[in-house]
Order: C-alpha cells, then structure tokens, then sequence
C-alpha cells in the first residue's frame, strides 16, 4: 500500500515557450513527451515563475543588475503569449484499493490548463487560491505519470508608462493578483508580471476519507489559567459506499530539551 | 486529557464537517509575541482512520494559545494592540515580498523573518501590492514572534486613487477576489501570529467586497453560544 500524506514536485522540471512547442497538451502527456533538456525545453524553476526560470538559464539577463531590466521584453510589447509557458514533469505513484491521489497546486499566476497522462483540467484564474485536482481515476497503470501545465499569465497585465510611476498603468488591478508588478517607486517593472507555478505543487495519498483545512480557535476563562481548543475540520468520503469512521485530534506541546508530554 | 476520538460515518461521496468537543486545558504555556515571552507552540495532529482500511489521512499543525484583540483608540484614532490581555506597544516594518521574482524558499523566510527579531521588531506588516504572504512566511512569524498585519489585494495607487486615477471599483470580478479572500484566510488562519486581516493599502476596498470581508471574518457563531453563558466578547479569542 503506497504511504497516506504529501510529496512535494519541485525537482525534474522542464520548460517551454508555447510558440515554440507545436505539440498538444495530449500528446505531450502520451506518444511525445520531452525527453530532456532539447530545445526548446529547458529546466524550470518550480516552484517559480517564468522569468525566474529564463533567469535561471541565463536566456534573459539578470533584471536585478545594472539596467538589465531593461534588456528584457515587457510583456505589454510582446504579448501574453511570450511569456506563456509549458511546465513538464514526471512522477512515480501506484495506488492501493481505496486509495485515492490529488494534484495540488497552492498558488498558479494566473490560469492555467493541467495534462496528465492524456487527460486535460482546468485551473481557473486568480493568483491567490488553491487547486486541488483528484486524479486517481487518470493515473497511469503502470505508475510512471506524465504531467504538462500551460500556465497563461493575467489577463490584463498593463503597459508601462515611459515615466513609469506606481503600478504603471493600474491595468494589473483589474485582475486578482499582485500589483507591485507593473513596477512602483522602489521596484521596476517585472516583465512576465510574475506569470507561473509560483507557489508548492504537491501530490498527496489518502485512504477513502480526506481531511480538508481544519480550524483551530481557542477560548480563554480564568485569567487565561481555564483554555479551551475549538476544532472543526471538513472531512471528504470519496468513496462510493458509507464510511465507519475514527477521526482522532492529539495535542502535544514540545518540553525543554525535546521531551514531549501527550 | 488531550487525546480525542470520535466515531463517524460520512455517507459516500459526500463532504461533512465535523466540530469535535472542546479540548480542555489548564494554565497552557501561552504564545507571546517577541519581547513579551516565549512563543510556545503545541504540535496538533488530526488523523482519521477508516474501518476495514486503516489510517486514511493525516494533517498536523504547530498551534499557539495567545488571544489578540486590537481596536481604534478614540483618543489617538490609532489602534491599539492586546496580546493575552496585555498592551503591546507595536514595533513594525513594512514587507512587501522575499523576491521580485518569487523564488521564495525557507531559508530566505527564515532569515530574513529573524533579523526582524533580532531587529526587536513585533510586528511585520504585508502591504497589499504584494503578496499574501505564504505558510513558510507564517511558520517562522510563529516561530519568531513576528505578528502580522496581512492586507488583502487593494492598493490606493491601483483602485481608484492613483494617477490616473483607475478601478475605482476594484478588480472586474468580486467573486473571483472573495474566493481568493476566502481560499487565503482557510490557508492561513490557524498561524499564531496572524493578527490582523486588513482590506487593502491606502484604500478601502469597493463596499460589496468590504462588507463580505468584515461579515466573513466576524467571530464564527459556534463561539456566539458561548456568550450566552454571560461570557463577555472579552474571553473569545
């Protein structure tokens, strides 16, 4: 049985300009999946957003240095699709019966569309939520899983002035994303608008029932001597039958010197 | 005394939330900001185990006991700070992001996190252009003693008193930003050091956001029962 809980995906990635590749999603997640570091396939920074990767690969200039920045293309001169990108990796996992896998994804600027193994999902917009796809009926039999994300930056990602200014054009404002990104008075312009998987990917194991953001709020009585732990948590059956189930909640505080007390 | 099981069964396919009776604990080592006291923190583990399959998940947390209350001081229109009833004079600085291009990683949190520290500060404050700030941001604020004043994603200079002036209603869509609103404050709410949600920068954010934000973030109902036990709004974290 494949250990419940979480694997972090932030090695083995490759990226791509999506002009360059002139595969679909499908086949690169079956018949023609990149092999390695042929062009225009690079290794990616995830996670990270495009430009870091680019940075990373010295494909554009340090935008930190000097006036590097401005050696690089703005998004508003080049269009979104430059800075539209394939993200490509490749995982192990084989389930057990009553075993189920999510994909998560814990922050994705702006949408993105998600392949794995042939199939296609959508990651909707908007730079601060989470994603979590279950994806236990479209792993591979085999266990060796192929994934590709076309990440596609915000929808209005504004022109920059040429006296530039606090937050440029104020375009970026009308999508739900960071706004330092169109440049403000201590800060140029970030050319992609930080486009990409910009926060943790992650697949995680669970039997047939998930538990799902619990809430910890305390009470205090007594000059803080009488406390109360408040826990709600939200708990999934994916399975397609009852379940008779034990939720447990344990409370240990870490003594001096590592001693634990339960 | 703080080791719970409870029996359920959750019908197939479907998603239930389930409150476990409260835990009960005497004098516990509080959490206190930097400066005030030690930043004790207890390690929460919630598990749940299926009959006929064995364990089918697991989550854990390093939680803090520490109420903080914070309200507008009628005399000097500032706000005013409580941490487990005790006046703290705040210390704070401005944090807009780890790195322009978000190459964020824990050993940049960290230390950058405890140089405020050891800058004596007590409070960072994340400004609303930026992000919102991540876990691994909260876990060493925890750790540290930073509290943190997190702003949501308004700033004056973007909606609506910038030059130009632009999006005086905010972002095109208001459910999109409430769903990110909710989805950030489900991700970070359990964070002892999380002390202040704020709307945004310079700005208030357009009313119909405004008013979901404060309506939402309202102390949940399930602790309004305890009031009628002639417990005052003051013993509610």
């Amino acid at each position: 049985m494949a250990e419940i809980g979480k694997t972090v995906l932030d090695s083995g990635w490759l990226a791509a300009r999506s002009t360059e590749v002139h595969l679909s999603g499908t086949q690169l997640t079956t018949t023609h999946s990149p092999s390695g570091l042929d062009k225009p396939w690079m290794e990616a920074a995830v996670p990270g957003t495009v430009l870091g990767t680019l940075v990373k690969n010295k494909a554009v200039p340090d935008p930190f240095y000097g006036l590097e920045n401005e050696a690089i293309i703005d998004i508003a001169d080049s269009g979104r699709e430059y800075y539209t990108f394939w993200f490509f990796t490749t995982f192990q996992c084989k389930l057990s019966a009553n075993q189920h896998l999510d994909l998560n994804f814990r922050g994705i600027n702006y949408s993105a569309e998600v392949y794995l193994n042939g199939n296609k999902k959508i990651l909707p917009k908007g730079m601060f939520r989470r994603h979590s796809l279950d994806v236990t009926d479209i792993l591979h039999p085999d266990g060796q899983n192929l994934l590709a994300v076309l990440v596609h930056p915000p929808d209005h990602p504004g022109t920059i002035p040429p006296e530039g200014g606090q937050g440029g054009d104020h375009e970026i404002g009308k999508d739900v994303a960071t706004q330092y990104v169109e440049g403000w008075d201590w800060m140029a312009p970030i050319r992609d608008r930080n486009t990409g998987i910009w926060d943790e990917v992650s697949i995680s194991i669970t039997g047939p029932v998930k538990i799902i953001d619990p809430h910890l709020v305390s009470t205090f009585f007594d000059g803080y001597k009488r406390v109360y732990l408040h826990t709600t948590t939200e708990l999934e059956n994916k399975s397609s039958s009852v379940v008779e189930c034990d939720l447990n909640i344990q409370v240990t505080s870490e003594l001096e010197g590592g001693v634990c007390i339960v | 005394e703080h080791l719970q099981t409870q029996h359920l069964s959750i019908p197939s396919g479907k998603r239930v939330q389930h409150t476990f009776p409260q835990l009960f604990f005497y004098k516990p080592n509080l959490w206190w900001p930097n400066g005030m006291g030690k930043q004790a923190l207890y390690h929460v583990t919630i598990t749940v185990d299926v009959k006929g399959h064995g364990e089918s998940d697991s989550w854990s947390h390093m939680y803090g006991f520490r109420k903080i209350e914070s309200y507008i001081d009628s005399a000097t229109g500032g706000r005013l700070f409580k941490v487990n009833g005790q006046p703290i004079f705040i210390r704070g600085g401005n944090w807009i992001l780890s790195d322009g291009l978000l190459r964020l990683s824990k050993k940049r949190y960290k230390t950058d996190i405890k140089f405020h520290a050891d800058m004596n500060f007590n409070m960072i404050r994340c400004w609303g252009g930026g992000l919102a700030e991540r876990p691994e941001f909260y876990h060493y604020c925890d750790i540290y003693g930073l509290l943190v004043w997190q702003e949501f994603w308004i700033t004056g200079d973007v909606d609506g008193r910038g030059v130009p002036v632009s999006n005086p209603n905010g972002p095109l869509d208001h459910d999109l930003f409430m769903l990110c609103a909710r989805d950030t404050v489900k991700l970070l709410r359990n964070h002892p050091s999380l002390a202040l949600w704020v709307g945004g920068n310079e700005q208030v954010p357009p009313p119909d956001i405004n008013n979901a934000l404060k309506d939402e973030l309202k102390l949940h109902p399930h602790f309004e029962s305890l009031h009628n036990t002639g417990k005052t709004v003051q013993e509610l974290s």
